[in-house]
Order: C-alpha cells, then sequence, then structure tokens
C-alpha cells in the first residue's frame, strides 16, 4: 500500500458519498446517468466476487463492501425512490455499444482463461468505459450540476492517483499489472476534456455549461 | 504482462 493508492481509494469513496449526498439532500437524480451507476454496480459485482473466497485484509473487505452497497443504494434511489427525477431521455447511451466490446476483448485479452480472471478482466475492461454514457448525457443536456462536476472530478481523480500508484509500485517492487494499467490511461483519458472544463470553469465558480 | 497474481488493489 502506498500513498497514492491510500488517496485514490479515499477520492473514490469520497466521489461516490458525494453522488448520494447530492441525491439525498436535493431529492433528486436530475443530470445522473442511471445507466453509467448501472456499469458501476456490474464493476464492483464482478471484481469483487473474490470479497468472499480471499481474506487479503480488512481495508480491502471493508472497502469493497462499501463500494458494493453504496453503488446498490445509488441504483436503488435513481430507478427507484427518486426515479420521478430520473431523466431518462437524456441518458440515451446504448450499453450494448460498451457491453459487446468489452466482453470480447476480456475473452481476447486475459491473464487466464478461467472464470476468476475473465470476470476480474471484464470488470477492469468495463470501468474504463462505465463513465461514457454519464458524459454523453452531460453533452446532451449542455450542463451539469456544480455538486455534480465534483463527484466527477473525484471519480476520475482516483484512477489518475492509481496510474501514480502503478508508478510508485513498479519503481519500488517492479509490479506491473499490463491489464490494469492500459485500461486506467484509457479510463482517465475519457476524464480529460471534463478536468479541464472543471479547473477553467467550475473551480472559478462558474457553472459547467458545454459551448 | 504480469500473470494473474493476488489482487490485493480495489
Amino acid at each position: 500500500m502506498n500513498v497514492f493508492r491510500i488517496l485514490g481509494d479515499l477520492s473514490h469513496l469520497l466521489a461516490i458519498l458525494i453522488l448520494l449526498a447530492k441525491m439525498w439532500r436535493s431529492k433528486s437524480c436530475a443530470g445522473i446517468s442511471g445507466k453509467s451507476q448501472v456499469l458501476f454496480a456490474l464493476v464492483f459485482s464482478t471484481r469483487y466476487l473474490d470479497l468472499f473466497f480471499v481474506f487479503i485484509s480488512l481495508y480491502n473487505l471493508v472497502m469493497k463492501v462499501i463500494y458494493l452497497l453504496c453503488s446498490y443504494i445509488t441504483i436503488y434511489m435513481i430507478y427507484g425512490k427518486l426515479r420521478k427525477t430520473y431523466d431518462r431521455e437524456n441518458d440515451t447511451f446504448r450499453l450494448e455499444f460498451l457491453l459487446i466490446p468489452v466482453i470480447g476483448l476480456s475473452f481476447l485479452e486475459n491473464y487466464d482463461f478461467i472464470p476468476t480472471e475473465l470476470l476480474w478482466t471484464f470488470s477492469i475492461y468495463l470501468e474504463a468505459v462505465a463513465i461514457l454514457p454519464q458524459l454523453f448525457m452531460i453533452s446532451n443536456t449542455g450542463e451539469a450540476e456544480t455538486i455534480t462536476t465534483h463527484y466527477l472530478f473525484f471519480l476520475g481523480l482516483y484512477r489518475a492517483l492509481y496510474l501514480a500508484n502503478w508508478i510508485w509500485r513498479y519503481h519500488t517492487e517492479k509490479f506491473y499489472d499490463q491489464i490494469a494499467i492500459i485500461s486506467g490511461v484509457v479510463q482517465t483519458i475519457f476524464y480529460c476534456d471534463f478536468f479541464y472544463l472543471y479547473i477553467t470553469k467550475v473551480l472559478k465558480g462558474k457553472k459547467l455549461s458545454l459551448p | 504482462g504480469a500473470e494473474s497474481k493476488l489482487k490485493d488493489e480495489l
């Protein structure tokens, strides 16, 4: 464990809690892509199955349980409690355009052709593209609530910090996880446009609105 | 690439 990974996990946890707080306080999930949240729940469900078979550390166990719980609560809020505020018309990204290539690539590029490895690989590739429906929705509506931009910022920052973690681990313990690293780079690149808007607009107190 | 080692990362 290193500082980049701890900060990355905390950034991820903060993002998830910001989203829940936004929905809880505003009693609305306007501007939130339910599709992205479904993909995140799928990422956690396929990656954290080892929860029941392998004990790595208390930290690892607790964080996995929190992520799984929060992701399902988030989906319950969007499609259950606050479904009247769910902006279905703007959340139109075709999930099959993400799931089919990700499933295909998981079968092609993996470390081992066994169920647990295929599921882990699927979750890594899926996480890289899971935010696309949310970014697509913002481009559809042309703007995003400020609290939503903070959610996206910490969500993007988490994997960027993981990139630093992999650089650190490579130099200190020759650790190199090619699938996770390449996927993490792609995932972070998808946020670059948003990061630019966040830093030039939101941090200056303006509202995030796309040109 | 690395083999399928213990997945200690989240």
